[in-house]
């Protein structure tokens, strides 16, 4: 027996549509340790991890470990219905196949879960969620990669357009600036990374969800961008990086 | 525009 009751249907909203888009169909783990959703997206360049821990559930109860086989757009529009300050209640008995009020139909969705090791990384820059969203949306305009280079002045942005290029620096900030504007860095050596901008600005959806957003990147690694949630948990994004050919 | 990689090539699977 599966249930869970959130007091704000908002969060869940905010975090369906911050994954929709990069992920049709996702299996919802659910265990006494929380909920959690990895996937990749079709081209399996990308992938996303979820956690939604129980403590911010008004009500978690999960009798044993449950998989629920789900088509993200299917849920969002679901919850669409809710308004953001309504309690939603996610029901799934072992047998059914079938969540809630709703009767959304589950799927089975055969999907191969990846190990991420919890390797360190060579530059970690936590920057404000809104900074980093408006700075790929604008080099998104641009052109098609960035270049994301983190030295131990700040983080910079390049992107090479037909027409024109683009080079953007934020610096580091100083540890008196206020946390939502601070861009605080910890490097143990400078390191740059190719990236595909559409799937960094399919990420940004998240931004609603965190005033911070976390880039941890090593050399030929997938970038990791984290968005934290106050309650939740988090929402992390892993993206491979382009290979010079 | 280099070559891109399958996330895969870096995380295996469970």
């Amino acid at each position: 027996m599966l249930e869970l009751r959130l007091t704000r249907a908002g969060l869940l909203k905010k975090v369906l549509e911050s994954i929709r888009d990069l992920v049709t169909d996702a299996n919802f783990d659910c265990a006494a340790t929380g909920c959690s959703l990895q996937a990749m997206d079709s081209s399996r360049v990308a992938m996303l991890s979820l956690l939604l821990r129980p403590d911010g559930f008004e009500h978690y109860r999960c009798d044993r470990n449950i998989s629920m086989g789900m088509n993200l757009a299917n849920m969002a529009r679901m919850l669409r219905c809710a308004s953001d300050d309504d309690t939603v209640t996610i029901n799934a008995d072992d047998a059914q196949d079938k969540i809630s009020d709703y009767e959304m139909k589950l799927m089975h969705i055969t999907s191969e879960n990846l190990e991420i090791p919890e390797a360190g990384y060579e530059a970690i820059v936590k920057m404000p969620a809104s900074l980093f969203a408006r700075i790929c949306k604008d080099l998104g305009t641009i052109g098609d990669t960035v270049m994301i280079s983190v030295t131990k002045e700040g983080i910079q942005f390049f992107t090479r357009g037909d027409i024109r290029t683009a080079n953007i620096f934020c610096r580091k900030t100083t540890p008196v600036a206020k946390e939502k504007e601070a861009i605080s860095i910890e490097m143990e050596k400078p390191v740059s990374l190719t990236l595909a901008l559409r799937y960094l600005i399919s990420f940004t959806k998240a931004t609603p969800l965190a005033k911070q957003v976390t880039i941890s990147m090593s050399y030929g690694r997938p970038i990791v961008v984290e968005y934290k949630m106050e309650i939740m948990d988090h929402i992390r994004f892993y993206l491979v990086p382009k290979v010079e050919e | 525009q280099g070559v891109q990689l399958s996330i895969t090539e870096f995380y295996r699977t469970t």
